[in-house]
């Protein structure tokens, strides 16, 4: 049995939209810990991988693990019928085959009630290794969304080298090139706008740009991202949230 | 040219 309350539904609502235009059907495996989903685009080039630990939640309860199968579409439409500060609860019985949303106003005058047909989804998971990334950037989550929205004028891929000068993106099309060069930058009056560059070893990888917008629309859910990467793997990219994170596995591109 | 890769040549299904 699975009974989980946020008091604002904006807090689920931003997320489902940031990642629902890379999935379609998947399971969100829901314990004591929290809400977990992991799934990959249907292109097999970006992983998704969501947590939303249960100190997130106002009220958190779910004594045995429960699936709760369904269509990121489907969710993201019964989202749309919750005002943002909406008190909203998420139930679902074991081994039922329904979500019951309820979205109730601060006033409690008004309660929203919507059932979501669960399905059976035998969903692959792909297991992450652990890996040593070379370099670690973090740097703010707006300020990455409009480079590379930037680069996407000119070409379809963009190129990103790291190394101790800094960290530039770059991309060349028929029309021409462009790069930005950020050095590394501590920003006292605001935090979020600092460059932080971790770097064992210089690394360069190329990724699609399309793709890459669509990881970026995640900028909504923290001011700070975290790009990791090291040669010839992909990327991990990182948003925090006050409870928990969404990762992006990035495939990279290579020179054929 | 380039070529994109897909995440099934890094990461095994389980």
């Amino acid at each position: 049995m699975l009974e989980a309350k946020l008091d604002a539904a904006s807090q689920l609502k931003k997320i489902v939209e940031a990642i629902r235009d890379m999935l379609g059907e998947c399971n969100i495996e829901c314990n004591e810990t929290g809400l977990a989903l992991q799934s990959l685009d249907k292109s097999h080039i970006v992983l998704v991988s969501l947590l939303l630990g249960s100190d997130g939640f106002s009220e958190y309860r779910c004594d045995r693990g429960v699936t709760l199968g369904l269509n990121i579409n489907s969710l993201a439409t019964v989202l749309r019928c919750a005002n943002n500060d909406d008190i909203l609860t998420l139930r679902s019985e074991d081994r039922a085959n329904e979500l019951i949303l309820t979205f109730e106003d601060s006033k409690a005058d008004r309660i929203s009630e919507f059932n979501l047909r669960l399905m059976d989804i035998d969903q692959e998971y792909l297991a992450i290794p652990e890996t040593e990334y070379a370099a670690t950037v973090v740097m703010s989550a707006a300020v990455l969304q409009r480079t590379l929205r930037d680069l996407s004028a000119l070409s379809e891929a963009v190129t990103i080298e790291i190394d101790k000068e800094g960290i530039r993106f770059s991309a060349e099309g028929d029309l021409g090139k462009g790069s930005t060069h950020f050095k590394p930058c501590v920003d006292m009056e605001n935090a979020e706008n600092s460059i932080n560059i971790t770097l064992s070893e210089p690394v360069s990888l190329s990724f699609n740009l399309q793709y890459f917008s669509n990881i970026t629309k995640a900028s909504s859910l923290s001011s700070t991202v975290t790009l990791q990467m090291t040669a010839g793997m992909p990327a991990q990219i990182e948003y925090k949230l006050p409870s928990g994170h969404v990762r992006y596995y990035f495939a990279p591109k290579i020179e054929d | 040219a380039t070529k994109q890769l897909s995440l099934d040549s890094f990461y095994k299904s389980t």
